[in-house]
């Protein structure tokens, strides 16, 4: 299998899931730099 | 109705669990929104609705198990006991 140095492994093969996790993970480090 | 969201909601963490394994913060941050959330609304029919509906959803399709936490996510923060003020111009 390819190994791909430097990027993040990325599975989601759903486009729209992918997005929301994107959406999401930068929702919680904005909560957390708040904080 | 409170005890059946909550059930609801237990179960519906548990399943995203499962799938969210590689950002476990995921489920953390589901938690802490939960915990923010109006009380009235968790016990209402319409997050019972949202959360069956969503569970189901889950369940059939896990591969977009971060789209279904993000609109949960979403009506939390759109009841939640801290309203922060508008911003000024």
């Amino acid at each position: 299998a390819p190994v791909h140095m430097g990027e993040e492994e990325d599975d989601d093969d759903d486009p729209e899931n992918r997005i929301a996790k994107k959406m999401l993970l930068e929702e919680i480090k904005a909560n957390l730099s708040s904080e | 109705l409170k005890a059946e969201n909550e059930r609801l909601f237990a179960e519906f963490s548990d399943f995203c669990a499962q799938h969210t394994g590689d950002h476990p913060e995921v489920m953390s941050y589901l938690a802490s929104r939960h915990q923010k959330t109006n009380p009235e609304y968790l016990a209402s029919v319409e997050f019972r609705n949202v959360l069956g509906r969503c569970l189901t959803r889950v369940q059939a399709r896990s591969s977009k198990v971060y789209v279904y936490i993000n609109e949960i996510c979403t009506v939390f923060k759109a009841h939640s006991q801290k309203k922060k003020p508008p911003l000024g111009p």
